[in-house]
């Protein structure tokens, strides 16, 4: 029975039985879209493209949400009002040989789903880089690509960054060094404050990539069409 | 001449059969989050001579049909299968505790023909 439970796995793109061990709960936004599915069949009758992912307007038909696996490095000498320095890593290797990346978007969730009530003049800075090689502890910072700079006033809810190209690269090049997310606070008069603002942001910060594949069989049978 | 057949009647031509696949049945629940079954059905039936329309039936069936009227033995009634299906989507976890979530194309039975 296993064998041809194996054979039957694979003929659904599943290399392995899956064996969850900490189970996380399921992305809301997983579950919209699933949910949404599951009722379109009744309310409309046009045939359901199956390799299209029509919320995100992109080819594929496997949405996977990536937990982050990165841990925060240390900020070593003050610089100015750097929060915090976080390593992202997101293990794509479960991706199949023939699967190829449409869409990937980095989402950076602050639980602290709030405007914070003191933050007045003060502003966020986020800057999210790519490692060109692995950096080794008490030697310098190896040199970084910078991907995104962004200003936001207030922790509020989240923000999502493509990141396409970046997840290509890493499957392309078989390297996956992972990014660098680094939060600063800046404005404001008072210097309590703002580290005030600063050492509560690691604790409720919150990030996860979801990536769009199209796998084999799909690609066969859009060329078929 | 025709072969002699047994009487045809409108319960056993071809068409969809109800079947609700459960995934705790095949043991994949504690992988797969939703679903937890879903109403998958079966082409089952006959597909007699004549072949009419609501039998969906091929260009193929028909000819096989003549064939087999002169050659029972030997060539075998056209088979009911499926002819039009549709997808459906499954939530689940995998190897490495990621959720992930993959559009199914052909889960469901829609239609069955000759």
């Amino acid at each position: 029975l296993s064998l041809q439970e194996s054979l039957l796995l694979k003929s659904l793109g599943l290399s392995a039985k899956p064996s969850p061990k900490t189970p996380i709960p399921v992305p809301p936004v997983l579950w919209r879209i699933f949910q949404r599915r599951k009722t379109q069949p009744s309310m409309n009758k046009e045939p359901v493209d199956a390799c299209r992912v029509e919320e995100f307007d992109v080819p594929g038909d496997i949405i996977r949400v990536f937990t982050d696996q990165g841990h925060f490095i240390p900020k070593g000498q003050p610089q100015g009002q750097l929060c915090l320095r976080k390593r992202l890593y997101f293990n794509l290797s479960m991706l199949e040989e023939d699967e190829n990346v449409t869409m990937a978007q980095l989402e950076i969730k602050f639980h602290h789903n709030s405007y914070h009530t003191s933050s007045q003049g003060q502003i966020f800075e986020l800057r999210l880089s790519q490692p060109s090689q692995v950096s080794l502890q008490g030697m310098p910072e190896p040199r970084q690509k910078l991907l995104v700079e962004q200003s936001f006033a207030q922790l509020h809810k989240s923000l999502l960054f493509n990141l396409s190209m970046v997840a290509r690269d890493w499957r392309m090049h078989n390297r996956n060094l992972g990014l660098v997310l680094e939060v600063a606070v800046s404005g404001g008069d008072e210097v309590n404050e703002l580290q005030g603002l600063c050492t509560s942001i690691d604790s409720f910060l919150d990030t996860s990539l979801l990536v769009v594949t199209l796998s084999q069989q799909c690609q066969v049978s859009r060329r078929r069409r | 001449r025709s072969a002699q057949h047994p009487p045809i009647t409108l319960s056993n031509l071809c068409r969809p059969r109800r079947l609700y696949i459960s995934f705790s049945d095949v043991g994949w629940e504690n992988w797969i989050i939703a679903p937890q079954g879903y109403l998958a059905n079966y082409c089952l039936g006959e597909c007699p001579f004549p072949l009419t329309a609501e039998l969906n039936s091929t260009n193929h069936a028909i000819l096989q049909t003549m064939v087999h009227s002169l050659d029972p033995q030997g060539t075998p009634q056209p088979c009911c299968v499926p002819v039009r299906l549709s997808p459906i989507s499954i939530l689940y976890y995998d190897n490495s505790d990621n959720v992930v979530l993959r559009h199914y194309a052909d889960m469901v039975v829609d239609e069955c023909g000759c």
